[in-house]
């Protein structure tokens, strides 16, 4: 219930009606919602039990290595009950047609393959808060350096979610394991969109701004 | 950290 009261509020992209729909407005539009949704991630970090806890420096290792993976997971699950569409914000919703004409086709095919993972698991609210609290604790462990206390908390929400799923889906053994083996491919998509938004810096093209840019230059 | 102004400053600060 802590992680359920920790989630932000609704995001709107608010994209311009006057400018064209083009791959550096869609850009655009995608850079500056990653902007002001990552001090949300950061503000919904410290609600979760424990985080706050950390060395400030684990605190940021922890969000620099998931930044890309929360988010995700975000439109994901706002994704989960339309079919072929990506819910980026309330007012911002990316069909097929619209990603052809923004560029953003890979990036929407492979985002959709996500939402059809999670959706054929059911991904259920509960859940969705814990996966997402689960993938801030499992950034690289390399750069943290209290590895215990990381592990720890962890633990706590890796036995969050068991005791959930198996109080829930009785019947369903094996579904806390299911949800964690979607992980995988979460990093990997999340990578992929890091790669596309690192090609589109180095174009220069898209005004980005300085907190995304900031999370962007630590990937 | 000196990298990461704002992410630090953000964490330390409330919102």
């Amino acid at each position: 219930s802590q992680l359920l009261m920790a989630e932000p509020e609704k995001i709107y992209a608010t994209p311009d009606p006057g400018l064209p729909e083009t791959d550096i407005n869609a850009l655009s539009t995608l850079c500056e919602l990653a902007d002001r949704e990552l001090v949300l991630t950061i503000g919904w970090a410290k609600h979760i039990p424990g985080f706050s806890s950390l060395s400030l420096a684990d605190q940021m290792s922890l969000l620099q290595g998931s930044w890309m993976e929360i988010l995700l997971l975000g439109v994901v699950h706002r994704s989960l009950p339309f079919q072929g569409e990506l819910v980026y914000a309330e007012d911002y919703v990316v069909d097929e047609l619209r990603s052809r004409v923004c560029g953003l086709r890979d990036l929407y095919l492979c985002t959709l393959h996500l939402v059809h993972r999670y959706r054929t698991l059911r991904l259920d609210k509960e859940e969705y808060v814990t996966l997402k609290a689960l993938v801030l604790t499992n950034a690289d462990l390399l750069r943290i350096e209290d590895v215990q206390s990381v592990q720890r908390l962890q633990d706590l929400l890796q036995d969050a979610l068991h005791d959930y799923d198996s109080n829930q889906y009785r019947e369903e053994p094996r579904r806390a394991g299911q949800l964690l083996l979607t992980l995988p491919l979460l990093r990997q998509t999340a990578s992929k969109v890091v790669l596309h938004f690192h090609r589109a810096r180095a174009q220069g093209t898209v005004s980005m701004h300085k907190l995304f840019l900031e999370m962007l230059e630590a990937k | 950290q000196e990298k990461h102004r704002i992410l630090h400053k953000l964490l330390q600060n409330g919102n």
